[in-house]
């Protein structure tokens, strides 16, 4: 038996939100320590890698390890269904082929139940190494998508380019060039509005702004944003879920020809 | 010209 509950329904549907736009599907892999998935988008150019905790769910059972393929578009339409002050659970018995999400308003008055078929997925798991980054920028999550979002009106790359001082982005195309540079915060009152660089080197690196773009999908989910980069290996940028876990994307460089 | 990477180059199937 599989049951986990979630005060916060609107967690689950940002959660969503923020894999959509990159896997059409994902296999759900529930054990007693708490929800994983990890999936490639279909060109394999980059990874989602998501982790709820047991112990930040209000209520959490997981008597045997499941894994529960979903698609991820029919699950969106089920999360529609649930207003987002609603209780939310989610339910399976051992070796089911479908998952039921349970919504109940606040005050009980109206509980509703969606049963939704699961599906066979191939799982291909990549392991990712423990690594220690040259660079790690944190920065407000709402620059970080305002930046993905106005440097990709000028062309299909981003370079990032990561400094003691600072962080710089950069993009140029047919209509000519862009470049936002962030400088470290000096004074820091609040945390989720500050730059902060920590730096063993530096690090320059281009990526593809449509997969940024898709990342800052996640921005809902968090104040802050991390990105960490070394040189030569992909890019992580990162978003907390709350006090319940985080979701990580990888993202492959352009490389010289 | 840059080319993009996969992320299969970097990452190993467990």
């Amino acid at each position: 038996m599989f049951e986990a509950r979630l005060v916060q329904s609107s967690i689950l549907k940002k959660v969503l939100e923020a894999i959509k736009d990159l896997l059409n599907e994902a296999t759900f892999d529930c054990s007693d320590s708490g929800i994983q998935l990890q999936a490639m988008d279909n060109s394999h150019v980059s990874l989602v890698s998501m982790n709820l905790r047991s112990d930040g769910f209000d209520k959490y059972r997981c008597d045997r390890n499941i894994s529960m393929g979903m698609n991820l578009g029919s699950m969106t339409k089920i999360l529609k269904c649930a207003a987002n002050e609603d209780v939310v659970t989610m339910k399976a018995q051992d070796n089911a082929d479908t998952v039921t999400f349970v919504f109940e308003s606040p005050n009980q008055e109206k509980v509703s139940d969606y049963e939704m078929k699961l599906m066979n997925l191939d799982q291909e798991h990549l392991g990712i190494p423990e690594t220690e980054y040259a660079c790690v920028v944190r920065l407000p999550a709402g620059e970080f998508a305002r930046i993905c979002r106005d440097l990709s009106q000028f062309g299909e790359s981003v370079v990032i380019s990561c400094t003691k001082e600072g962080v710089k982005f950069s993009s140029a195309g047919d209509i000519g060039s862009a470049n936002i540079k962030l400088a470290q915060t000096s004074n820091v009152d609040k945390e989720e509005l500050a730059v902060t660089v920590e730096m063993q080197e530096p690090v320059t690196l281009t990526f593809a702004s449509r997969y940024l773009n898709s990342f800052t999908k996640a921005t809902s989910l968090s104040n802050v944003v991390q990105l960490s980069m070394s040189p030569d290996v992909p890019l992580v940028v990162e978003y907390r879920i709350g006090e319940i876990g985080h979701i990580r994307y990888y993202l492959a460089p352009k490389i010289e020809d | 010209f840059r080319a993009q990477a996969a992320i299969v180059n970097y990452y190993h199937m467990d």
